[in-house]
């Protein structure tokens, strides 16, 4: 464990944490696109099946049980709820993520370190987060302006993984038989699809004013 | 011997 990791891993229970504080604070899920949670419920669900039969840590433990908890958690809250429901901005929402996951799945068919089940499904989860915020960042262009939550959500959760390439640079140069081509290129995939986000975020920032993404 | 991979990280 490096202090890059760590960082990464503190930013992406933050971005999940103030996801869960928007929804259960605002009872409100607009903004928020369920078709990027069900995605991201399905990459720690196919990511984490090492989870009962490989032991590293407590750490690493409790955080697959929280990061896989809490995504089923919002999708049942935004999918069952009987307030959050409502504000779900359905006709916003359209995007096909059913081809997200037919290409992640068949990428990893072809493209993937050994021919294991596990594999095959670990190489399949690391293609869909690096695609799975696409449905979110459609439906911010769609809906104009951003809340300051959601808004901080999409944030975090872009940033953590720009923490993890970091920590892959570090144990590059610091573990001889580091070797991790799939997660390297997938995250660099994943931080530069919200380049642009991350460009209109600071502008507000900057400047102060609310979060416009153009149309 | 391929070392053996681990999924450390989350």
């Amino acid at each position: 464990m490096n202090i890059f990791r760590f960082s990464g891993d503190m930013t992406h229970l933050i971005s999940i944490l103030v996801l869960l504080l928007k929804i259960y604070a605002t009872k409100s899920c607009s903004g928020i696109s369920l078709k990027t949670q069900e995605l991201y419920a399905l990459v720690f669900l196919t990511r984490y099946l090492n989870l009962f039969t490989e032991f590293f840590s407590v750490y690493n433990t409790v955080m697959k049980l929280v990061f896989i908890g809490s995504s089923l958690v919002i999708v049942w809250y935004m999918r069952m709820h009987r307030v959050v429901k409502l504000s779900y901005d359905k006709e916003l929402d359209t995007f096909r993520h059913y081809f997200l996951v037919v290409a992640s799945f068949v990428l990893a068919l072809l493209v993937h370190e050994k021919f294991t089940f596990q594999e095959i499904f670990w190489a399949f989860s690391i293609y869909l987060e690096a695609i799975a915020i696409l449905p979110q960042l459609v439906l911010l262009q769609r809906s104009g302006n951003v809340d300051n939550l959601t808004g901080q959500y999409v944030f975090f959760l872009g940033s953590y993984r720009a923490f993890y390439i970091l920590n892959w640079i570090y144990r590059y140069f610091t573990e001889n038989h580091f070797a991790r081509l799939i997660s390297c290129i997938s995250g660099l995939v994943q931080t530069a699809l919200y380049a642009d986000f991350f460009y209109y975020y600071f502008i507000s920032w900057k400047n102060n004013k609310k979060l416009q993404l153009p149309a | 011997l391929r070392e053996e991979k681990v999924h450390d990280e989350l």
